[in-house]
Formats: structure tokens, sequence, C-alpha cells
């Protein structure tokens, strides 16, 4: 995947913090400090459909070009997170039980066309 | 608000001042964290346990056996929860000590308990052999009385750390929609109470629990 650059306007992955001090939750998750959620942003042109990044082959580019030109209704295809991982979190519940858990799918990896 | 209108999911975000995509980005990650926690709100944490107590089960906790290998398709998207419930006192008399633990309704129903130990600090005045009865009850949802779920014995040696398994108890509890589970610990009078009486923070009785998420119905095609 990419990762936003000041100039990049196609598909990649912002990278977004969330601080649990800043937002007043550093009382009952203790570890981590933050949540590095981040979020995809940018244009996903048609002929980039299906490409995950910059990895993606340039003739599948070449083909979904072709199909896009030939396409009698163009389909919308979006920029989304096509890699994530688990968020772990140690905090206290209402009980002030201590609770280790990984929640999956939370931090952004990666991001693609779909 | 993010995912409105009829484009992808990031494009109204994109159309956002910075500021307010700023302050709908934490909203979604307070929320998504919340949600996915299974809480309606932030939890208030009235009496968190000592530095020392927490140290001490953290400790104790991860020298535990490890659980057998969940299958990879189950793994992938089960979660799973360790959760460390510190003991609240209950009625005490010469020889018999009452321990509250109390699991969050959030926990409840829709998990299942892989493993769950009780932990108890043994301070012995007295070298030998002590024998402590552990009761676990439940009080009934229905009235005053009290229900024994187990009770077995343990032998105390030497001073230390001394683990039960409560794992059938706590799954019960859980099943039940109970939130609180009652250890009734009983010794000989004349030792005084070497599990509670003089001990520090760090030595607080405590209960480890393994769990996950209720694995989904599977269908299978034939």
């Amino acid at each position: 995947g990419i990762d936003c650059t000041g100039d990049s306007r196609m598909c990649c992955r912002k990278e977004f913090f969330v601080d649990f001090k800043e937002i007043g939750w550093e009382d009952w998750i203790i570890q981590p400090e933050g949540y590095h959620m981040n979020y995809c942003a940018g244009l996903c042109p048609l002929h980039m459909a299906g490409i995950p990044g910059l990895a993606a082959s340039f003739h599948t580019a070449v083909l979904n070009l072709i199909k896009a030109s030939n396409a009698d209704a163009a389909v919308d295809s979006c920029c989304v997170p096509t890699q994530r991982r688990p968020l772990s979190l140690l905090y206290y519940d209402r009980d002030s039980n201590i609770v280790k858990t990984d929640i999956p799918d939370m931090i952004v990896d990666a991001c693609g066309c779909t | 608000a993010v995912s409105g209108g009829t484009g992808c999911p990031a494009c109204s975000l994109a159309a956002l001042a910075p500021g307010a995509r700023r302050d709908a980005l934490l909203a979604l990650a307070k929320r998504n964290i919340l949600s996915e926690l299974r809480l309606q709100e932030r939890p208030s944490v009235s009496r968190p346990p000592s530095r020392g107590a927490l140290l001490a089960a953290l400790s104790r906790a991860s020298t535990r056996r490890p659980l057998p290998d969940t299958p990879p398709a189950l793994s992938s998207r089960t979660q799973r929860y360790q959760v460390l419930s510190f003991a609240e006192s209950g009625s005490s008399s010469p020889g018999r000590i009452r321990l509250h633990f109390r699991f969050t309704q959030e926990l409840g129903r829709s998990i299942e308990v892989l493993q769950a130990s009780l932990y108890l600090f043994w301070a012995s005045p007295s070298p030998g052999t002590h024998q402590v009865t552990v009761k676990v009850l439940q009080p009934d949802l229905s009235g005053p009385n009290i229900t024994m779920v187990s009770k077995t014995w343990l032998e105390m040696q030497r001073a230390g750390w001394a683990s039960l398994d409560v794992g059938e108890a706590v799954q019960s509890l859980f099943s039940n929609g109970r939130q609180r589970l009652t250890v009734e610990l009983e010794t000989a009078e004349d030792l005084g109470s070497p599990l509670l009486a003089g001990q520090s923070d760090s030595h607080w009785p405590f209960v480890a629990a393994q769990a996950r998420d209720r694995a989904p119905h599977r269908v299978q095609r034939r």
C-alpha cells in the first residue's frame, strides 16, 4: 500500500493517531497510550479498480482500463482498507477488573481500490 | 455521518474541513472501541486496584499453562479476553472469610470461559501443612439463599501463592446471567487469617480468567 504524502491524490493510507490522554481515556485504558487508527483516502479511477496499491500488475491496470473504456455503465471504485490488524487493549471495565483483549481489524495497514 | 451519501465511505470525510474531519475521526474511533468492547459508554473507574496488586496478578497470570491451540478458522475472527478480577472482602469471622468477585454484564452470556483460576496468597504464621476449605458459592437470583457450586481443599505447606481451578464455576456464573462469584475460605480458627490479614496489596486474592466469544453457528454443506 501507499502512504499519503503532501502531493498525493491517488488512493493512499493516511495516518491518524488517537491519543487516549488527549480524549481523556487514559484513566480506564491502561495500555496502549493511543490508537493508530489510520484511514484510506484518495482517488480511485476506474482503471485502478482491484489494485491494492502500487504493487499490482501493470497488465491488470491495462485490462481494467480497456474494460472501463468499454463499459456501458461506470461502476464506482472506492479507496478502502485492504490490510488491517488487531488492536490490543488492556483496560479497566466497569467493575475495575482488568481486561486484556485483541479487537480484530481495527488498525488500517494498507489501502487499495475496490 | 462519515459514510453518508452515495459515494465511497471516505468521500464525505475528504469533503470535510480538517478540524471537522479530525472530530469525525475521533468520534468514529471512540464509537468503534466502545462498540467492540460492548460498552454503552466509557467505564468510570472508581476503585482501581493498587499498582502492586496489578503487577503481582499480571505476573502470576502470565505464568499459567498455555491454552490448547484454537483452529485457525476460529482464531482469526474470534475475539479473546483475559480478565483479572480482584476480590472484595465480604463478611468474615475467625477462621472463615468470604470474598466476592464481580464480573461485568458485557462479558456475560456471549462468551465462553476457557480457563479460570483463583489465586490466593498464604502467609502462614506457623510451619507445617495447613488445610484450607474453599467453597464456591452463588447467590440465588430469586431470594437470599446461596447455592454451593463446589467445595475443594487446598493444602498449604509454605508461604506463597496457590491457585485453584474455578473455570466451571465462572462459566456457570456467566451462563446464568449472574455477575457475582462468592468464595468462602475456611481455616483452623487458631491460625487467624493468613489469607488476608496483614497482607500487602500485592498479595490480594484475584481470579484470572481466559474467555472468547462464542463461536458462531456453522453451516456444513454435504
